[in-house]
């Protein structure tokens, strides 16, 4: 077993899906 | 069934490791709604909504589905095509998915099956104003 030096880490926003985005003035 | 390969996300692998909005590292198995509340309400670009399902039906594809959210409080219709085994975290139930035996198998994480009426979390932009 070869531990990984480096691990990705994920933003918690990438889980998420964008829906409808709002866009207001 | 015809198996294309997958081109999902590598985030949903169980194990890997999210980033909250406050710094705090978490195994995506891990994650909690309160989670996501958190972080958004940290976040100054992105607020937390809620879409529910409203239908599941066949997609152009054989492992792809078409799920209709109807998506926060004005019920904005949006309809999205993703493959059987893409997750979607539900309010207080968590990762979800049309089918949750494949996305154990590919993913090793664990899924309720999604259905209609469940309430996903999802993300709209904040106004700038």
């Amino acid at each position: 077993n070869v531990e990984p030096r480096s691990v990705p880490v994920f933003p918690w926003h990438s889980l998420v899906p964008f829906l409808a985005p709002t866009q207001s003035d | 069934s015809p198996s294309s390969p997958v081109a999902l996300p590598p985030f949903f692998m169980r194990g890997s490791i999210i980033q909250l909005a406050d710094g705090e590292l978490k195994r995506v198995e891990d994650l909690k709604t309160e989670d996501f509340i958190q972080s958004a309400e940290i976040s100054s670009e992105l607020k937390i909504d809620s879409s529910t399902v409203e239908r599941i039906d066949c997609g152009q594809s054989p492992n792809a589905v078409l799920i209709q959210f109807s998506v926060g409080e004005l019920k904005a219709q949006v309809c999205v095509e993703v493959l059987v085994e893409y997750p979607f975290f539900v309010f207080g139930q968590g990762w979800s998915s049309c089918c949750p035996d494949r996305t154990t198998q590919l993913f090793e994480l664990s899924c309720a099956k999604l259905c209609v009426g469940d309430v996903c979390v999802s993300l709209t932009l904040r106004s700038l104003r």
